[in-house]
């Protein structure tokens, strides 16, 4: 861990908190992509199935119990509780493409030709791409609310913030995994797009939307 | 090693 990356992973669980208090606020769901969180919740269970036997420190521990549970939590009240508000037939990504493409990589190019390694890389793809539904959504729409568009960028933040982080740990001579660099280019390149438009409305006080 | 450096980020 670093600064860089705890300050990432403090953006992380802002973004939570940003939709969480939307969803909790307006009682509604709408405008949300369910299959862009059921991307994530796969990756965070995927990718921390070590959670219980191996042990790194509380901070760790602490974050992916976090992670997984407030995922779960979010996919849950858009099933459940907020179910009438979810925008269905808004969101249409064919997600089995990522799903698909994802797990082909993971079997290609795994850290290492174990059940673990080989979930481990593919959730770190999926990350990557899983905010594509979401994205997709938007564009279709053509707008979102103030509050999901905070909750975007503070997502981009989070693998933004990595990619010094992982500058900083070549620099002092630390292991580097070139996988999880190239994903998190990719990640934080899918959302900076979105960014850019942040900055053009959200910034200047008006709503977000999609230019023309 | 590999995996050490998996459990440094989340």
């Amino acid at each position: 861990m670093s600064l860089f990356s705890g300050l990432g992973d403090l953006a992380h669980l802002a973004a939570i908190f940003l939709l969480l208090q939307k969803m909790r606020k307006s009682r509604s769901c709408s405008g949300i992509s369910l299959k862009s969180h059921l991307l994530f919740l796969l990756v965070y269970i995927t990718r921390y199935l070590n959670l219980f036997w191996s042990f790194k420190s509380l901070y760790f521990f602490s974050m992916r119990i976090i992670f997984i549970c407030s995922e779960s939590y979010i996919c849950y009240l858009i099933l459940q509780n907020l179910r009438p508000t979810y925008d269905k037939r808004l969101d249409t990504f064919r997600s089995g493409y990522l799903l698909g493409g994802c797990a082909i990589l993971a079997l290609i190019y795994p850290i290492k030709y174990s059940v673990f390694g080989i979930l481990w890389t593919f959730s770190i793809w999926l990350e990557s791409v899983a905010i594509l539904p979401q994205l997709f959504m938007l564009q279709r729409s053509g707008e979102a609310e103030t509050i999901t568009a905070h909750y975007l960028l503070a997502m981009c933040l989070y693998r933004g913030l990595y990619i010094p982080h992982w500058i900083y740990r070549l620099a002092i001579r630390q292991h580097v995994m070139l996988v999880s660099v190239f994903a998190g280019i990719i990640q934080t390149v899918l959302y900076a797009d979105f960014a850019i438009v942040y900055r053009r409305t959200v910034l200047q006080g008006k709503k977000f939307r999609l230019p023309a | 090693d590999t995996i050490q450096s998996i459990k440094d980020e989340l």
